[in-house]
């Protein structure tokens, strides 16, 4: 089962 | 800033707007952008205008304008879309902007007002990637792929390979998918599909999302994807004549 990733994951907030 | 055509902002309103509902556009000398995420985080939209888009532009302060997307669309469906538009914002009153539209052939100009509104931005920072693969094909070949595939299942996998490029949709009661190799056979470069790659790859992203991010292909008549392992796919539109582009970045599903 695939689940929705989050860009936060990868990104970072500034 | 005036633009010569109202039909490129209709144009990325609807192409952001399903997403974002109300984002801040800086504005400094370069242009005008924004940058803003969807509620669920999963969708990063990026859009830059910059100043060879428009017919006149001045920025003597940069300033950042908190733009509500509902009344906005509202005053842009009264704009026809060959008039011309005038944004103006004023240091001394950041309380609102002005449109201007302009019809020269029928001598008719209209003006409106919209308030802006105080955004808590946020700003993500995307770390330069070396994508695995990068695939330009016509932005109206992959709407179409996106558009038939959502209907078949709401996983879209994208898979590169010596063989092409491999849109997959499974539903519950069918499974498809669509192939494309570079083409070589083509003159016109918009009309060609070109893939690059360092190592087979295989992700898998939510179909409805990538479907509003075809809406932008209004903008521009090809696409770029850039897709790496367990990254967030880039999907850019470059518009004409260095008018600027717009970028989206979707996170993939995983295990």
């Amino acid at each position: 089962m695939l689940v929705q990733g989050v860009l936060a994951e990868f990104f970072y907030y500034t | 800033a005036r633009l010569p055509r109202s039909a490129v902002l209709k144009k990325i309103l609807d192409s952001v707007k399903d997403l974002v509902k109300e984002t801040n556009w800086d504005c400094n000398e370069e242009g005008m952008s924004m940058q803003a995420l969807d509620t669920g985080r999963i969708v990063l939209v990026e859009v830059m205008l910059r100043e060879a888009a428009f017919e006149s532009y001045a920025c003597e302060v940069p300033m950042t304008l908190g733009i509500d997307m509902e009344p906005f669309g509202k005053v842009l469906r009264c704009a026809g879309g060959d008039e011309k538009v005038t944004i103006k914002a004023s240091r001394n009153d950041q309380d609102h902007i002005e449109l201007v539209f302009e019809n020269e052939e029928k001598e008719r100009m209209s003006a409106f007002e919209l308030k802006l509104m105080d955004i808590d931005g946020e700003h993500m920072a995307v770390p330069d990637a070396e994508w695995g693969a990068e695939i330009s094909m016509p932005s109206s070949e992959f709407k179409k792929i996106v558009m038939d595939l959502a209907e078949i299942g709401s996983d879209l996998t994208i898979a590169v390979s010596k063989l092409g490029v491999t849109f997959t949709a499974q539903g519950n009661n069918c499974k498809g998918s669509m192939v494309l190799q570079p083409s070589t056979a083509v003159d016109k470069k918009s009309e060609q599909v070109a893939i690059s790659f360092t190592e087979p790859l295989e992700m898998t992203f939510a179909a409805p999302y990538m479907k509003m991010i075809t809406k932008a292909a209004a903008l521009s008549s090809t696409v770029t994807l850039s897709l790496d392992e367990a990254c967030p796919i880039c999907v850019r539109y470059e518009m004409e004549d260095n008018a600027g582009h717009i970028k989206y970045y979707l996170a993939p599903k995983e295990d």
